[in-house]
């Protein structure tokens, strides 16, 4: 059965869409069945794979509002399965707010999904929402990516105090797998110090190594499908490959 | 009487807060006497600033829960006066959802502050929510920071729309005063193509000059002031200082 994976970080831009994007491909280099969802209504992993948000019926918003299944929704891309967003989930946060177990929904939903998959891998917006807490809910581990700089840092405490609430309130079995360093810039101090800061404070565990900065990973949207799957060899391809297996345990031969 | 100007753009990591404080520092530079208002649960602006987001009392969210005025939440700063936010503001989706006249309550609170100001600057948070609503209208005009880079571009489209909506339902006047291109990579093709596309595709004025990458803004929030007020030089400080410049309609005499 798949391990769901929650891929979140209220802090807005610190990569996110583009590591799920990127384990995803990953993970399905080493044979895994892969579903990736997204769950923020800007719909950029969506529009990541090389999908037109707007343009696509039904979507994740469907779910919410009861018109669709999950399975419905799920669309095929070379690299995986997706399960698409777009604006109109905005709406969601009203539209579940006085309905009974509303942090449930995801997880209800994908439960007739996950002997389909190896893994599932949620994409979180930049908030703690309604949203959010479904993919918290529903989530085996959490996986926290960081860009190394002041202000990604601060959110981590907030977000760790959710996870508490959630393994309290709604899913007792959620673990944290740890942190992805993204955007690493090796040249300067300010990288090494806010991580090395961030893994004293927190005591989490980095996940695989720090994922070094390239233009390649802000160019990969526009194409619609990851660096990996492209055979791009930046140092940041690497080391997602060394994450995916450092996540199902497999040994790290590169 | 005051100009108010909302920072806005739902894409995370844009730079909306960094845009925030060095303009407000390159205004107050000017002799503005300015007031910046942060408008994201996060609270990122009011840590930048120096405060400790969850010591304050009372914070917007506050206001929202009808507990203080707006002008009971100022604190003073070297370079500006701050309207502080915290986590707590979470919660205003939820308790805004209800009431008459949800959109117009910074506007409302706003309004008996604007003969003590030149300048109010609100920092707003990645999601186009009630609070970024209320941003809006209560806006003179709308400045949109832009990563130059795909992911972040694909936002505008889906700003201006609310942009619009905004204007059509509860702020005839608001304007976009245009965009600030921010960390940008004068090194590679990418932010240059994307700013060209971004220009063409909206027709919106380019404010200023692209504002550099640099790991120095990065670093600033750390240390609680802007790179500005620190006397910092890298050429973003600069762009900054010739944005506010244009802003304000003054001679560009760098
Ligand atoms: N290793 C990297 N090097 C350089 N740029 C990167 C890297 N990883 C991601 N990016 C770029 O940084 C920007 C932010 O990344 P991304 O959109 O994945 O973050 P996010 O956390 O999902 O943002 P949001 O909070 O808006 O959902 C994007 O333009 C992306 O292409
Ligand atoms: N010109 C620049 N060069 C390099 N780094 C920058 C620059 N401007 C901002 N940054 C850094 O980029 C990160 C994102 O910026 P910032 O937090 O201001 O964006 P934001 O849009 O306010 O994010 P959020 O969506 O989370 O509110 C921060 O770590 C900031 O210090
Ligand atoms: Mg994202
Ligand atoms: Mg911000």
């Amino acid at each position: 059965t798949a391990i769901v994976r929650a891929i979140a970080n209220q802090k807005g831009g610190v990569g996110k869409t583009t590591t799920v994007q990127s384990l995803a491909a990953a993970l399905t280099e080493l044979g895994r069945a892969v579903l990736v969802l997204d769950a923020d209504p800007q719909g950029s992993l969506t529009f990541s794979l090389g999908f037109e948000p707007d343009e696509l019926d039904p979507t994740l918003n469907d779910v919410v509002t009861k018109r669709a299944s999950l399975v419905d929704t799920i669309l095929q891309h070379d690299e995986v399965d997706l399960v698409p967003a777009n604006i109109d989930l905005a709406g969601a946060e009203v539209t579940l707010l006085s309905r009974t177990g509303r942090e449930y929904l995801l997880r209800g939903e994908l439960a007739d999904l996950l002997d389909s998959y190896d893994d599932v891998l949620i994409d979180c917006s930049p908030s703690l929402g309604v949203l959010t807490i479904n993919a918290l809910t529903a989530a085996d581990d959490v996986i926290i990516p960081v860009q190394c700089e002041t202000l990604s840092h601060r959110g981590v405490a907030q977000l760790l105090e959710t996870i508490d609430d959630v393994r309290r309130l709604t899913n007792r079995s959620l673990r944290v797998a740890g942190i992805v360093a993204t955007m690493f810039d090796g040249r300067t101090n300010h990288s090494k110090e806010v991580l090395a800061d961030l893994l004293a404070r927190y005591e989490l565990p980095l996940l695989g190594a720090p994922v070094r900065k390239s233009v390649r990973f802000a160019e990969a949207p526009a194409v619609g499908t990851s660096l990996l799957a492209k055979g791009t060899r930046v140092p940041g391809t690497a080391a997602y490959r060394i994450i995916a297996r450092e996540l199902i345990g497999a040994e790290v031969s590169d």
